[in-house]
């Protein structure tokens, strides 16, 4: 553990925090795209299969039992929830994520660390993850107004993701024998798909102003 | 090089 990886989980766990937030307290989801929560849970799902069965610590435990606890209860809520539904922007949030899971799956036939079950879903959810995003960010492109929550949502996402690619170069650095390319990769394509947004979130910042999305 | 450790991260 060092302190890019840290402060990664701990911005991966602030953005599910405000996402909680938003929808315990302000009982709203607008603006948050039930297809990216969708696509989050299954990500989870798939990756941690070997959460009963290889212990690495309490750390890992807890934050994968909070990950998937509050990925499905994110969809739960969204789905179910009988005032949060209600602001749902349904009519907005029209992307198709199966087009995006099936070629992810395909890929992770064709390229995984070892063909079984475990690895090729391990390497699927990484897949999945780095566009898992996609849906929000067209959503947030569609709305007129995004609200201060969801901004800083997507904005921790973000983060988190660029932490995770310091603590590669820092392990890379200090552990031997420490490389995972399909992990590195996708890791990459997903944190260059928040540069357009993060452009514009400095932008609005900067100049004090509410975070606009041009179309 | 495919080093068989656990996957320590999340």
């Amino acid at each position: 553990m060092n302190i890019f990886r840290l402060s990664g989980d701990m911005t991966h766990l602030a953005s599910v925090l405000v996402l909680l937030v938003k929808i315990h307290t302000i009982k709203s989801c607008a603006g948050v795209s039930l297809k990216t929560q969708e696509l989050y849970a299954l990500v989870f799902a798939t990756r941690y299969l070997d959460i009963f069965t290889s212990y690495i610590s309490l750390y890992n435990t807890t934050m994968k039992l909070i990950f998937l606890g509050s990925s499905f209860s994110i969809v739960w809520y969204m789905r179910h929830h009988k005032i949060v539904r209600r602001s749902y922007d349904k009519d907005q949030d029209t992307f198709r994520h199966y087009f995006l899971i099936l070629p992810c799956f395909l890929l992770a036939l064709l390229l995984n660390e070892k063909f079984t079950f475990k690895e090729v879903m391990w390497a699927f959810s990484l897949y999945l993850e780095a566009v898992a995003i996609l849906p929000q960010l067209v959503l947030l492109q569609r709305t007129r107004n995004i609200d201060n929550l969801t901004g800083q949502y997507v904005f921790l996402l973000g983060a988190y993701r660029a932490l995770y690619i310091l603590n590669w170069i820092y392990r890379y650095l200090t552990e031997p024998h420490f490389v995972h390319w399909i992990t590195w990769i996708s890791g990459l394509v997903q944190t260059l798909l928040y540069a357009d947004f993060f452009y514009y979130y400095f932008q609005s910042w900067k100049n004090n102003q509410k975070l606009h999305l041009p179309a | 090089c495919y080093q068989d450790t656990p996957k320590d991260e999340l």
